[in-house]
């Protein structure tokens, strides 16, 4: 329908000025309180000297996650897309306009807290990462089947309460490999720290790969 | 927009329908994995025996909660909704077609895991109840205020893992209430108990008031 092709057209020209400015760029979709925010303070913290990274954050309202994450890194912007329940990519080309391209090796997108609707709309990304969270249940990637096939890859964080919550871990890798057989999984805890080496890992080589 | 006047006709029909068989309807609106469906669990073992209580899941894709639900009412249905981010009024009306409506006091639709796009798509009901909960962290409210303007009843769920959870109730329910003085708002646990009572009796007297 017309919208989307008009975002696909603005997704491409960012994707293109991103390349030019040889910044990789991820855009992180999960549910409200999923942990989104918190993965990227530990995130900042840790990649700080390597790479130098910058942050969009979407939200409906409020700019309390810019303020959270300005505390690590002055590349930050709050975009607030009022009654919408995602980003578009021609607020994500505003946004990347009061950002420093120059200055960045990777852009990491923030999604609004919605596991739904912004799987569908390209910003301009070279990855879609999915998250889900251990206190959500182990069902949503079965409930979230498009996700799981958009995603270049796919987190679960807070598993550091696995031990507090009736989740499922094999269950919810099995739906995963049956909606799209070997899409890599990394299973984290922003709080404890746990697995967050191999994130960071990840986004080094895709910045490798990707400069 | 025409997709939304659309929407509101067949609402107004649904809003008919359900008055006219005398069934008061709420529509429970909440993130992924908020709780929505182990509170209907533990609401149908509770309100059993005073009131007959169907049940509309929707979700993008499973049976999964319509299969828990049935254990406790042979009055539920689940509607699939694909590739959309909310149920709709047409999609609700194929849903009661499906139930026994003289059979039933009350109809609970569980919307699709989302805190933003059902708040804007009446269904024909009576109420819209919002649901966050304790794993989300405080600051939903302030990020979701037209969920908070759009309900007549908001939800805290899951506050036996409060001392587990670094979550300040007393920002959550400032941000609410500056959002909307005096908006009821129950604090309560599925899995403990902890509050279905207030709950309970918040629906009966629903039922009596708009029988
Ligand atoms: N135990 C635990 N709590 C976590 C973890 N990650 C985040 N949290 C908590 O989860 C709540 C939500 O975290 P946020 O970082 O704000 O989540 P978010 O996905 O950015 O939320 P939105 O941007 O509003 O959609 C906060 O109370 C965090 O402290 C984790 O790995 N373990
Ligand atoms: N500790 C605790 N866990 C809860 C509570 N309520 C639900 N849960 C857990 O939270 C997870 C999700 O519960 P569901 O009932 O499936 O949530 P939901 O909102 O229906 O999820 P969707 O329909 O998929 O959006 C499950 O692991 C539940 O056991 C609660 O009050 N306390
Ligand atoms: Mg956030
Ligand atoms: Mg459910
Ligand atoms: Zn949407
Ligand atoms: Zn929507």
């Amino acid at each position: 329908e017309n919208v989307l092709k008009l975002n696909d057209e603005v997704a491409q020209q960012n994707r293109h000025q991103l390349r030019e400015a040889g910044v990789t760029c991820i855009n992180l979709i999960g549910s409200p309180g999923s942990g989104k925010t918190a993965l990227l303070e530990r995130t900042l913290e840790m990649l700080g000297s390597d790479l130098a990274v910058g942050v969009l954050a979407g939200d409906m309202a409020t700019t309390r996650d810019a303020n959270r994450l300005a505390a690590f890194t002055p590349h930050v912007v709050q975009i607030n897309v009022g009654k919408s329940c995602h980003l578009d990519a021609n607020q994500v080309r505003q946004g990347m306009n009061s950002l420093d391209l120059t200055a960045l090796d990777l852009l990491i997108i923030e999604n609004v807290g919605n596991l739904i609707c912004p799987v569908g709309f390209d910003l301009g990304q070279d990855v879609k990462v999915g998250m889900f969270s251990a206190t959500e249940g182990d069902d949503k990637p079965a409930k979230h089947p498009y996700l799981v096939l958009e995603a270049g890859l796919l987190l679960l964080n807070k598993i550091d309460l696995l031990p507090h919550v009736p989740f499922d871990v094999t269950r919810f890798r099995e739906d995963v490999g049956s909606i799209r057989e070997g899409i890599p999984l990394i299973e984290l805890s922003a709080v404890t720290g746990d697995g967050l080496d191999v994130w960071c890992t990840w986004l080094r080589r895709l910045c490798n790969e990707r400069p």
